[in-house]
Formats: structure tokens, C-alpha cells, sequence
């Protein structure tokens, strides 16, 4: 395939915010956004993988570092209302992301990204992904070696 | 905030794996996505949410629905490689995008998506985000009702 990775990308002023077995079913997403909009939270990414016992799944999301004591305040009322067994926030996140174009099967650009950040003994905590864009959250303090490591592995380096 | 909705977009010709409980360590991701991209396998959505025990965590991905049998193969053959406990697919799924500008926040548009989609008893199964956009899976057969109900809830019906 002809993509093309034109740049990465990082966000490094973000916490995360990890709901654990959330209901899974009609609502429930809705419960916990609307209190955070009316908030005024600023969210960035919402990440939620497909439950497998029907029953629960988890919804990570990213919000502005500042707002982590406010939003932690929201979900003490979603809480009331929304079943989910604890959340668990995270402030020492980066977002990184690896931008193309051209991109028709995310799996090689992936597994390039994925690959490089294993190589330098970096875990990957969230992965979402758009048409032209990969994001992974990791630990902040690898922010600088993910990026190097990126641009090199992608050719982006400087000549 | 000023975000502007400028359309809903969908693919209904996609098919969703969910790895259950891979090893939440470096490598694992390479090590499921570096397969499937050597098999050629078309992936669109990868969503991953954040570990809460930091020992394992799911992994859905999208691919072209044609292609499921072929990804099931691939899937025997890192399962030899990767541990996790189950691979469960379901090719009866739509990927519904809200398409929005000057999103700052997605917490607004996000309620009002998920708000739209729990009245009309549309079950989220996964979600992803971008900084343009919100993509959600729901169930195939709910797909013309959920555009219709979010092209009226932001106000984007033809007059
Ligand atoms: C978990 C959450 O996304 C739920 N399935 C909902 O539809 O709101
Ligand atoms: C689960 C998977 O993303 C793993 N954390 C990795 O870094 O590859």
C-alpha cells in the first residue's frame, strides 16, 4: 500500500481516566459524558473496547491534566447513577501519534509504530485510531525516546 | 465550545475482533498487528483501553468484512505467539462517525451522540475517537435508524 507517514504528533498535558466494567448497554455512555460536558471538561480521547461477556466493558478517556481534580469530583457523581466498579486516573501519560495519508489498511503503519515502541522497551496503555492518524498513550517520561525513535523508524529524521 | 457537526458518516462492510485479555507488556501489539499486516488484511478501527490490573487488556480491531475468515487464520497462528484467552468476531456491525470542526472538547458532541443513540436503544459496542471525529460500532441492523436519528439530532436533516 502507498502510505505515507507524514509526521508524528504529542500531546504531553493530558491525564487519563480509565472507568473499570461500566454496564454495557444503552445509556450508559451517555451518563458519563453528558455530567463531564456540563462540566465543562475538556475530553480528547474516548477509547472503548467491544465487551466480550455482554454484560461490562471499560471506557478509557484523556482530559486536560489541570481538570483531573475536577473531573474526578464528576464521577464521584456518575457514580450515583452510572454502575462501575472504580476509576482509576493516570496523570504521567503522553499522547503519541503517528500522522499519514494514503493510509487504505492501518496494519503496516501500526505495526511499524507498535514495533518501534517495543523495540525501546515502551508499553502501549490505549490505542485508538482514525483515517489518518494512529494515537497511543504511554508513560510520560518515554515521551522524548518515542519520538525519536518514531521519526527515525518512519525516515522522518532531518538529513 | 464551538464545535460544528458537519456530517455523519458510516461503513457497513466491516467486520470486529476483539482480542480477549492479551498481556498488557511491550511487543504484544507488534505482535497481533505485524501478522496481520504481512496477510495483507485491511485494518480500519484498532481501540484499545487502558490495563486496570496492568497484567492484560482487550483489543478490538475492524477489518473488511470479506476478509474475517482469512483474519481468523492469521489469528490461530499468533495465538501460537501471543497469549490471550479468546478472539471473538462479529461481522453483523456499522462503524457511525459524527464528523465535527472546532471540537476543542468531544465531550459535548460525544453526549449528544451517545444521548441519540441510547433513545433509540442503540447499544455503543466500542468507540474511537479523533480530533475531527467520533466513530462508535453498533449493530448492523440499527444503522439507517441511527443515521436518521443523529442527522436530526444535530440538525443536519435537508430542510
Ligand atoms: C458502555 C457503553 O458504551 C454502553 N454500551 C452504551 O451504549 O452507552
Ligand atoms: C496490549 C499491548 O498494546 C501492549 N501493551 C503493547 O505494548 O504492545
Amino acid at each position: 500500500e502507498q502510505a505515507v507517514v507524514s509526521g508524528i504528533a504529542f500531546t504531553r498535558n493530558e491525564a487519563k481516566v480509565t472507568l473499570q466494567r461500566v454496564a454495557d448497554r444503552p445509556g450508559v455512555a451517555a451518563a458519563v459524558f453528558g455530567p463531564l460536558a456540563d462540566a465543562g471538561i475538556n475530553v480528547d480521547m474516548i477509547v472503548q473496547s467491544a465487551s466480550l461477556d455482554g454484560k461490562s466493558t471499560d471506557i478509557t478517556f484523556t482530559i486536560g491534566r489541570a481538570e483531573l481534580p475536577r473531573a474526578l469530583e464528576v464521577l464521584k457523581a456518575i457514580k450515583r447513577k452510572v454502575k462501575f466498579d472504580r476509576a482509576a486516573t493516570d496523570a504521567e501519560i503522553s499522547k503519541v501519534s503517528v500522522i499519514g495519508t494514503g493510509m487504505r489498511s492501518h496494519a503496516g503503519v501500526a505495526r511499524r509504530m507498535f514495533e518501534t515502541l517495543a523495540k525501546n522497551g515502551i508499553n502501549i496503555q490505549a490505542i485508538s485510531t482514525s483515517e489518518i492518524k494512529i494515537s497511543v498513550l504511554i508513560e510520560e517520561k518515554f515521551t522524548e525516546l518515542a519520538l525519536r525513535a518514531l521519526h527515525t523508524a518512519y525516515g522522518l529524521d532531518s538529513a
